[in-house]
């Protein structure tokens, strides 16, 4: 997965992100794609949450599954997840939950309770550091004031690292992928190199959720996990999700 | 010519969108999702639409489980034990849950392995 959380030259906050699943779950040898993957594609849809005939908020979601790992409050603030790995990991939480020990929240569901029921950037903000996990996660958080960015590594324990938005610093944007951002990724998988590069080509002058798009398109960020790019604006309300594909050439992560 | 080697980094893309040719495969459908519902009943419209790709979808993750564990084994715990999760999972998700599996007519234990993939997976 890639999320980005990025301000303008005007102060707007844009979120997008391209959802990466399905990883050795079956390698389709004569179509060259990851089974699992292709299956989630038809699954893949936006809802929009409503109460009392109200938008609560939206998500891009895969059909079936209740939890969330991409949605927006609209005028409030956006929210994607991505995968970490640890050792110290879900199969952890899971053997603590069936032990009994059930203090822990499950990932998605803390999300989704976030998204239904946090009124501010730092509400989310701070349910999504301090809320004690089953897995370890990244939340990228986007709110709608200037600065408001930010990368939440989680443990399932602890808030390990917070990295934010800093205009001063001329940090315009936060991107993750799949790796402690004070960590080089592995170099088989690096997708934050060619992901910066092309922020960084395209200058905070010029950040959009066009270039945002494009910049979701470019191989590797585009890789044959890819299921779906989502693209969102706090300040319209707006999510626009698109199914993808990856031509050959492509990297299969 | 970067583009023809692993990991084929290409040059930045530009002019992407609007959406088209063959990076983009398709729009996605809009639902609204009925939070005045019940649990159980606030995902039946969606499923009602969604049930064949969401059984093609749980079988491929079941061939997977049979690849590994060709008895079957792997299969039938999770048809037995995960139901007994459902009922640990808090409110209202326990109940969303039910009421998917209800719809899709797809084994409750597997609803419950396709909402905890997360946790699973890192295994």
């Amino acid at each position: 997965c890639t999320s980005i959380v990025a301000e303008d030259d005007k102060g707007n906050l844009l979120h997008g992100r391209n959802l990466d699943f399905g990883l050795f779950m079956g390698w389709d040898v004569k179509n060259k794609s990851w089974i699992i993957s292709e299956k989630l594609k038809p699954l893949v849809v936006n809802l929009d949450f409503k109460r009392n005939n109200q938008t609560v908020f939206k998500s891009t979601n895969f059909a079936g599954y209740v939890g969330m790992l991409t949605g927006i409050k609209p005028h409030t603030f956006t929210l994607t997840m991505n995968e970490r790995f640890s050792l110290d990991g879900g199969y952890i939480g899971i053997l603590e939950w069936i032990l009994g020990q059930r203090d822990g929240m499950w990932m998605s569901f803390l999300t989704r309770s976030v998204l239904e029921n946090a009124n501010s950037y730092e509400e989310a903000k701070t349910r999504l550091a301090t809320t004690k996990l089953l897995a370890p996660a990244y939340f990228i958080l986007g709110g709608n004031q200037t600065g408001q960015g930010c990368i939440i590594t989680r443990s399932r324990t602890l808030s390990i690292d917070l990295l934010e938005i800093d205009l001063k610093l001329n940090r315009w944007y936060v991107l993750e992928t799949n790796y402690d951002h004070w960590e080089q990724p592995l170099f088989l998988d690096d997708r934050r190199t060619p992901a910066m590069k092309c922020m960084n080509q395209v200058t905070q002058k010029n950040i959009s959720l066009k270039t945002m798009y494009d910049i979701l398109s470019t191989k590797p960020v585009l890789n044959k996990l890819t299921t779906y790019t989502t693209l969102m604006q706090v300040s319209t309300g707006n999510l626009e999700s698109y199914i993808r594909d990856c031509p050959n050439p492509c990297m299969p992560w | 010519s970067a583009q023809f080697v692993p990991p084929f980094t290409e040059d930045c893309r530009s002019h992407m969108y609007p959406p088209n040719g063959p990076t983009f495969r398709g729009a996605v459908a809009w639902y609204t999702v009925d939070l005045d519902l019940p649990p159980s009943k606030r995902w039946n419209t969606l499923i009602a639409d969604k049930k064949t790709d969401l059984v093609t979808m749980i079988q491929a993750i079941r061939d997977l489980a049979d690849a590994f564990v060709p008895s079957g084994r792997l299969v039938e715990l999770v048809d037995v034990t995960l139901p007994l999760m459902a009922n640990t999972l808090p409110d209202p998700f326990s109940e969303e849950i039910k009421g998917i599996a209800a719809v899709s007519g797809i084994p409750l234990g597997e609803v419950v392995l396709f909402n905890i993939f997360y946790e699973v997976f890192t295994v």
